[in-house]
């Protein structure tokens, strides 16, 4: 998950792309 | 005749219609003349944020969000350029020429060839051929886009059997929308799901060419488009 931490945050979270 | 209680494959395809997407629009900078690069940015952006879009959209797919975060991970990161390519292969059916990968970014063979697109062109127009045949209507698009997600043969997978269930249910929904609404061709079911294949090799091509890209580094790319690029390393 820390390779896949923005999908794993928007899958917990549902926040926005971290561009 | 009487219509009878709602059936169960009727509630999950109506589900899914209501979990379509609002439209995302490419948005190219008018600032920055044309080329190759341009190009291939504006669609590496899109396809960052329709991948935000992608992720909200796989939640509302009944059972998906039961599955452990690890597997829900794992389907997304198989089967996200197969999510993205069914979209723009349903958006570009009406048109003759050219592929819609927005409203406002319909990019044809020319445009395509002096992007360095043209195979990957070539190819998702065989694909948007396959479906302009079949006439898929839209509650099957929906139906086998959230199909392609859970068929995704993602490699680490904790929980299988509920993966398979997600399968069936999908596949169930599919077949039961057939016969109840398209009864004079019993074998649509499976023509739609042998469609899945070209899909997957499609993908894949489309995948290595935006490998190739990144390795060049010409592109710039945001940080959720390259994190889902790696998983497909």
């Amino acid at each position: 998950t820390e390779r896949h931490k923005i999908l794993h945050r928007l899958l917990q979270e549902g926040s926005p792309s971290d561009i | 005749i009487h219509p009878g209680p709602k059936k169960a494959y009727a509630k999950i395809v109506s589900n899914l219609l209501l979990a379509e997407p609002e439209k995302i629009y490419a948005m190219p900078d008018p600032t920055v003349p044309d080329s190759d690069i341009k190009t291939l940015t504006t669609l590496c952006d899109l396809a960052d944020r329709e991948l935000v879009v992608i992720i909200g959209w796989a939640k509302h797919i009944p059972g998906f969000s039961s599955l452990s975060l690890g597997d829900q991970m794992s389907l997304l990161q198989g089967a996200w350029m197969e999510i993205l390519l069914l979209g723009v292969v349903f958006r570009s059916l009406p048109y003759q020429e050219g592929l819609v990968y927005a409203e406002d970014y319909i990019i044809d063979e020319v445009h395509s060839r002096m992007s360095g697109l043209r195979d990957l062109y070539l190819c998702t127009l065989q694909l948007v051929q396959r479906y302009r045949k079949l006439r898929i209507d839209k509650e099957e698009y929906v139906t086998l886009k959230a199909l392609a997600l859970a068929n995704s043969d993602a490699v680490h997978v904790e929980d299988i059997q509920s993966i398979q269930k997600l399968q069936d249910l999908l596949q169930e929904a599919l077949q039961e929308y057939e016969s109840s609404q398209h009864w004079e061709e019993p074998r649509r079911a499976g023509q739609l799901l042998l469609t899945l294949p070209l899909l997957r090799q499609t993908a894949s091509r489309v995948v290595q060419h935006f490998h190739a890209v990144r390795a060049q580094g010409r592109v710039p790319m945001h940080k959720l488009f390259l994190e889902m690029l790696e998983a497909k390393m």
